[in-house]
């Protein structure tokens, strides 16, 4: 399957409800430096459940548009992934919402725990917990550069 | 739990090679992984060589800066295919990269997007966001914080300019 | 103590704001360092804060890849106005740079070459390095390990492409 | 003043002698990945007095041509920095040489002790302890990120 559309909702410097795609094969974000390109990453790993650290924020409600100059633009923000599956075609959204200091998860629209949610991500071959998949500015090298024991905890992981 | 190492292990360290020669392009080019302990290898650490095409075995920390970010990038693919995530998010892995290696490494990740995975890069750099199918555009406009807004290119509707590209001559 | 402490911080803190300015090409850019506790600076820390043009004071932790590079470079510059070395080796600055940045950034090293201080750049983008006056090519040759070599070109002999360039309008 | 040329003999990927320059007010070095550029920089920080860990090296000995492949092409190596004062339009040449695990160095020829090399360098402008002057590869945001109290460190030094 693959990520066919992004749904940002105040997310970072997306004000508003923005929807962004349709995502093809081999699709590039361009645009100048400080435009918002990483924080559109951040709004695919934060849906995928990645944890706040590395979404370059000490807190979740950091995240909402505004909060770093003190005027968060609403007291929530969302960003939902539209997925479609390779065989069937059929389309599952994922949606995580900030709401005060903790994160909700919708799948379909219908309400779910966080366990639901990522038990679902990983029927898809989605692990955030290996991280895998997602490479952050500036990172591509260690990954080369880790240590004979480092590497050996990311096997450890995997399998 | 020795069981399910190795089987990760032996699958990520089968496919490496083939995929370090694929990204470089080049037969010459080498690339293995191998534990300090194989009896035990989840109790030891694993080394990770690569060999650039046209150069000889030495350690991984005398390479350059783009030879890492290749190196980095074959093991990254190598895992992919042991536990296969359906796309890919790449932000200015290319930072580094001279343009051959650009126009490499992009002409690897078109052929994989094809069959294998979906691909979602960022990237400043022309020689490589222009072998992909659709740009996401960000553009900044002025307001208290910076507000970013969005635009969709669709280039499968224009002629590819690689098409008729040869595979490059290692 | 507390006198050459102060006198190389009121004369950085002074230069690096028009330092900001004069790379981002922008009056509406800002930079500023502040020691925490003012009556005895050296026991605490000091802060730098940069507002990009056209936005708003943030946490430097806020800034992009790009932003941070230039954010980087007036602070660098700025330290050199107290204590001039005669030269500067910069490898691969620009990794993170947008095309828009890379031609400011080469624009001021270009015109502080000329009075205040002699520049060395390491670069594989050809948007900043077409503006020096010399290029240094270096090419491997085969053989057990890589070999260096040097070719020089004078780039001086040729008219300067940018020789009308106005001022970037900020 | 400037630099003007560099001397290389058997460091790092340049094998034997090779003379590099002049270096204008302005100079670029390129080339492919892999070629050397960033060795050349090595090359330039040591004469200056770099320690060995800021030069990608673990020994002295390693920064000898082919060492890491274990073949190396002499037992020395060295490099000379010809730097010509701005108002006399004088040449000083600056050499430091690889024997064994130790370093020598010469003025003009004539072997000098490190102190007297490094006080030779620091009338130029040259402190290489406080480093404002040389940027190694994919360290120039981390100017910008130091924490306060790193900031205040690095006053002090310069200071
Ligand atoms: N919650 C937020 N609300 C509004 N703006 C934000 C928020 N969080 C971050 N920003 C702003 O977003 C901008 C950074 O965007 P981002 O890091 O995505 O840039 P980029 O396009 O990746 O740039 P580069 O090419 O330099 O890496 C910064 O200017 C930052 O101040
Ligand atoms: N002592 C040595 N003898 C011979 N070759 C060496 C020695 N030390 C390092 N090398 C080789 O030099 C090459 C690296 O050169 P360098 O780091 O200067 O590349 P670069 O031109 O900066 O590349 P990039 O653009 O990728 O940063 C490596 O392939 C490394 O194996
Ligand atoms: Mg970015
Ligand atoms: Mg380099």
């Amino acid at each position: 399957g693959h990520l066919k559309y992004i749904e940002v909702d105040n997310f970072k410097s997306y004000r508003g409800k923005q929807k962004i795609g349709p995502f093809k094969k081999f699709s590039a974000i361009i645009g100048p430096n400080g435009s918002g390109k990483s924080n559109l990453m951040d709004a695919i790993s934060f849906v995928l459940g990645e944890k706040t650290s590395n979404l370059r924020v000490k807190r979740l409600s950091d995240l909402i548009h505004g909060a770093p100059i003190g005027q968060p633009a609403a007291s929530r923000a969302s960003v939902s992934a539209i997925y479609t599956d390779a065989e069937t075609k059929k389309e599952t959204v994922f949606t995580r919402i900030i709401s005060g200091s903790s994160s909700d998860h919708k799948i379909n629209g219908k309400g779910v725990s966080s366990q639901d949610y990522n038990a679902e991500l990983e029927k898809i071959g989605v692990l955030v917990k290996s991280k895998n998949f997602l490479v952050f500015q500036g990172t591509v090298e260690s990954i080369a550069m880790k240590n004979a024991k480092e590497r050996t905890a990311m096997f450890e992981e995997i399998s | 739990r020795y069981d399910r190492f190795m089987h990760c292990f032996d699958h990520v360290s089968n496919r490496i090679d083939e995929i370090y020669k694929a990204l470089a392009r080049n037969q010459s080019a080498q690339a293995f992984l191998g534990p300090e302990n194989p009896e035990e290898p989840y109790l030891d650490g694993v080394n990770y060589n690569c060999v650039a095409p046209g150069k000889r075995f030495r350690p991984m920390d005398n390479l350059s800066g783009g030879e890492k970010t290749v190196a980095a990038l074959a093991l990254l693919f190598a895992i992919h295919s042991y536990q296969p995530a359906p796309f890919f998010v790449l932000d200015e892995i290319d930072a580094a990269l001279d343009n051959t290696n650009i126009g490499k490494v992009a002409a690897y990740i078109r052929e994989q997007a094809e069959i294998n995975f979906q691909c979602i890069v960022i990237s400043l750099k022309e020689e490589f966001y222009n072998r992909s199918d659709a740009l996401i555009g960000i553009y900044p406009e002025q307001g208290d914080c910076i507000i970013s807004n969005v635009l969709t290119l669709d280039l499968t509707e224009y002629t590819d300019p690689y098409v008729h590209e040869e595979e490059d001559s290692p």
